[in-house]
């Protein structure tokens, strides 16, 4: 990528525990237009898979983009894409750019 | 007259 390219990273978290355990800030509208990962909780399952950091962005979940999504919108997608049966993992698209 | 010159603070949503 060009050195000017903001880089961003696939995460694929398997859902190898009962909670996600990520908490989040910022959707549309705030001071955090986009939501940033402010916590991740030991034992949770983004803590098992250890890829996410705290500090990162979330551009997409499972390919649907956050931008332009409030706050409970966005969270409500993350909790929706968790607790859903159709995939055993939730994919998201983060950067270390905010 | 008060004027707002940032967005507010985002409420914090654990998951």
């Amino acid at each position: 990528p060009g050195l000017l390219e903001p880089t961003s990273t696939l995460v694929r978290v398997p859902k190898s525990a009962s909670t996600l355990g990520i908490a989040i800030e910022g959707g549309a509208n705030t001071r955090q237009p986009l939501p940033r990962i402010v916590t991740i909780q030991r034992g949770g399952s983004a803590h098992n898979c250890g890829q996410l950091k705290v500090g990162q962005i979330i551009l997409e979940v499972n390919g649907v983009s956050l931008r332009g999504r409030e706050h409970r919108d966005a969270a409500r997608l993350i909790a929706e894409a968790f607790k859903s049966k159709e995939r055993d993992y939730v994919d998201f698209l983060v950067t270390d750019f905010n | 007259r008060e004027k707002r010159l940032t967005l507010p603070p985002s409420e914090i949503t654990l998951l």
